[in-house]
């Protein structure tokens, strides 16, 4: 799921992988998007890393690959060190069939960038759902939004050759579904402009979390978080500027 | 009209 969620924004990238799990940073070829994953120790059965070690795996291989196994099938990723390749075994539950494959890997002089901490103006977290729906509804009319987070709510706008279209989320309460809540802290009123081109991209990691929070502050960067339960997918979207 | 930023112009390498 995590490979599906990201592999139409990146092709190539490194899994590095050390104490702390596999963590992943990688921009899209256009620098406007990046996408950085961290999978935690925790979530896997079983984890063992004796060296840092940066394995570099073409996206669209590793997916072929994955296609291999089925939905409840166990995966046993390995790597040697210094390795030509990455193993990946899948086991059904019985224990009747093992498929074993390798993919190449490659050797990916990749740019990290150094991501500072910050003090949004504004965080939002709201149905990941919801979200996949307003971004495809929008794009339907505009190649950009505009969003909008006040202490009314957080506004979705666009506007293009057909029309306009704005959908507003308030905050709300869902006591007995809180996946369903939308909650919105403000620091300071937020309005910013993105392409709807990359936001739907983004929305290909729905499937990882019923809730998706996005943070934004003026004039920086985007931030989209899916959480999951030992592990994120971030995505950052350099925002337009100068309307 | 608007431009697209980009990242780098943001976060700086490490």
């Amino acid at each position: 799921q995590v490979v599906d969620a990201i592999k139409d924004l990146v092709q190539d990238c490194n899994f590095d992988c050390n104490d702390s799990g596999i963590a992943l940073q990688a921009m899209d070829n256009s620098h406007v998007a990046l996408v950085a994953m961290h999978l935690k120790t925790e979530g896997f059965s079983q984890y063992r890393c004796d060296r840092n070690i940066a394995l570099g795996v073409n996206l669209a291989s590793l997916q072929k690959v994955l296609r291999a196994a089925q939905n409840e099938d166990l995966l046993t990723l390995k790597a040697e060190d210094a390795p030509d390749v990455l193993s990946l075994v899948f086991e059904n539950s019985e224990n009747d069939r093992i498929s074993e494959y390798d993919i190449k890997l490659m050797d990916i002089d990749q740019e990290h960038l150094g991501i500072p901490d910050t003090e949004y103006g504004a965080t939002v977290t709201l149905p990941s759902a919801e979200f996949q729906r307003i971004c495809r509804d929008l794009m339907l009319i505009s190649e950009s939004v505009g969003i909008e987070a006040t202490k009314e709510g957080i506004k979705f706008s666009c506007a293009g050759d057909i029309g306009s279209g704005a959908v507003t989320l308030r905050q709300n309460a869902n006591v007995d579904k809180p996946e369903l809540s939308t909650t919105i802290e403000l620091q300071e009123p937020v309005a910013l402009t993105f392409s709807l081109k990359y936001l739907v991209n983004f929305c290909k990691a729905t499937g990882l979390s019923s809730t998706v929070t996005l943070s934004l502050s003026n004039e920086v960067p985007l931030l989209i978080e899916y959480k999951m339960e030992h592990g994120f997918v971030r995505f950052y979207l350099a925002p337009k500027i100068g309307d | 009209t608007s431009t697209q930023a980009r990242l780098n112009d943001f976060f700086k390498p490490i």
